[in-house]
């Protein structure tokens, strides 16, 4: 899942 | 992470750190929306919902702990705090907020970045982001006096998705090479929306003088 960069974003 | 993000991230949470030092020395909330601050509690829950189910870093779960906790005590003290609650503009702050939810909700059921509940509330809560600020700005233009404090929380709040903007664009050319239409566009809907406060903060604060927003 965390290759969507978004979901490592606040 | 890069400097912009962290910037961005830093600067979100100075805007709560100067929102909570008014209230806590001044023991008032005049100026401020609580109904912007009830939409950024109902933002933090359905954006932070994988806090324990997905470990990306100890400062990423540290800030959305922070962030969470800080936007509760916020409303705490406003609505609950003896001497503080008496001190809300609750006849200024009458932006019917409860009225955004619906639209950004159907919106996230529309345009998920995917079908799945996790997913549809991480989307609403982008989209809620970037109307939440309204009732405040709504609030600034009826307030007299607008004090530095809240002038400075306002700015650092719409200073932070800008950072957000020029760190999405930094990783477009540096990692991803993916366009994410769901945060920018609702990250350039949001910073748009401070625009006008944006001239009259900077223009007040060249000039010197108090901070008045058109009616």
């Amino acid at each position: 899942p965390l290759d969507r960069p978004m979901h490592d974003e606040l | 992470m890069n400097i912009f993000r962290l910037a961005g991230d830093m600067t979100h949470l100075l805007s709560i750190v100067v929102l909570l030092l008014k209230i806590r020395t001044t023991k008032s909330c005049a100026g401020i929306s609580l109904k912007t601050q009830e939409l950024y509690v109902i933002v933090f829950i359905t954006r932070y919902l994988d806090l324990f189910t997905r470990y990306v870093s100890f400062y990423n779960t540290a800030m959305k702990l922070v962030f969470i906790g800080t936007s509760v005590a916020i409303v705490w003290y406003m609505r609950l705090h003896k001497v503080v609650k008496q001190t809300y503009s609750r006849d200024e702050d009458t932006f019917k907020h409860y009225l955004l939810i619906p639209p950004c909700f159907i919106l996230a059921l529309l345009i998920p970045l995917e079908f799945t509940v996790t997913e549809i509330l991480w989307s609403f809560s982008i989209y809620l982001e970037a109307v939440a600020i309204l009732p405040q700005l709504l609030l600034l233009q009826r307030s007299s006096n607008i004090d530095n404090l809240t002038g400075s929380y306002v700015f650092l709040l719409g200073a932070y998705r800008a950072l957000y903007i020029v760190n999405w664009v930094y990783r477009f050319f540096t990692e991803t090479h993916k366009i994410r239409w769901i945060p920018w566009i609702s990250g350039l809907v949001q910073t748009a929306l401070y625009a006008d406060f944006f001239y009259y903060y900077i223009k007040s604060w060249k000039n010197h003088e108090k901070l008045r927003l058109p009616a």
